[in-house]
């Protein structure tokens, strides 16, 4: 079943609080939400909170994995997308044409993923009902799951993903974050 | 693109306003 709109909003609200109201530095976090089909239990996109990335002094390019024509595609889906979501009489918004950060690519392409139980990061931490810490690059880029790897190639450098009722939170972030019983907490 | 359902729409349409506040204040 999908996710009603009022529980929609109390899920945005408390990954943002989430997020917010963190010491660390998180990127997005990520709802993964369970249902069931035929082959068991799938994770699938509940909700995201998309934070972005601390500004690290002033006039420093940020470092980007994307190519022009790159970015050409990033910019094309998400004018796209804009269409879709405003109508298509709608006049193009300027911000769809700025550029599609790493984080922010990675962050929309998440809406379409899914995991089946034991799978990926957020499977795993579904299956073993235990939460999953990856932090750094080279555990990421090392990683068995094809997201965390993803994830190092678009700049994340910590990945988390903490079972919880009827789903799988995550946590990324762009800044090295060692293991936080705060945040389990 | 493919169809996109209701929560993912609802996540893309959130996504998509704060992204056009943090372009606008930067």
């Amino acid at each position: 079943p999908s996710v009603s709109l009022l529980n929609q909003e109390t899920l945005q609200q408390r990954l943002q609080a989430l997020i917010e109201g963190a010491r660390e530095s998180w990127t997005y976090a990520i709802f993964w939400q369970s249902s069931y089909d035929y082959s068991g239990t799938v994770l699938g996109w509940g909700d995201g909170y998309y934070k972005g990335e601390e500004d690290k002094g002033k006039g420093k390019l940020k470092a980007s994995a994307s190519t022009a024509a790159e970015q050409e595609h990033r910019k094309k889906v998400l004018r796209e997308l804009n269409s879709l979501i405003s109508g298509s009489a709608a006049p193009t918004d300027d911000a769809v044409d700025e550029e599609v950060t790493d984080t922010e690519w990675f962050f929309l392409v998440s809406m379409t993923q899914s995991f089946v139980n034991g799978s990926g990061l957020p499977g795993q931490a579904l299956y073993n009902s235990s939460p999953v810490w990856v932090a750094g690059p080279d555990r990421l880029a090392s990683s068995m799951c094809e997201r965390a790897r993803q994830g190092q190639v678009f700049g994340l450098q910590t990945i988390v993903c903490i079972p919880s009722a009827n789903g799988v939170v995550e946590l990324g972030s762009t800044e090295l974050i060692t293991q936080s019983s705060d945040l389990m907490n | 693109i493919p169809s996109v359902p209701q929560a993912r729409k609802a996540s893309l349409a959130r996504f998509l306003e704060k992204r056009k506040e943090r372009v606008m204040s930067a």
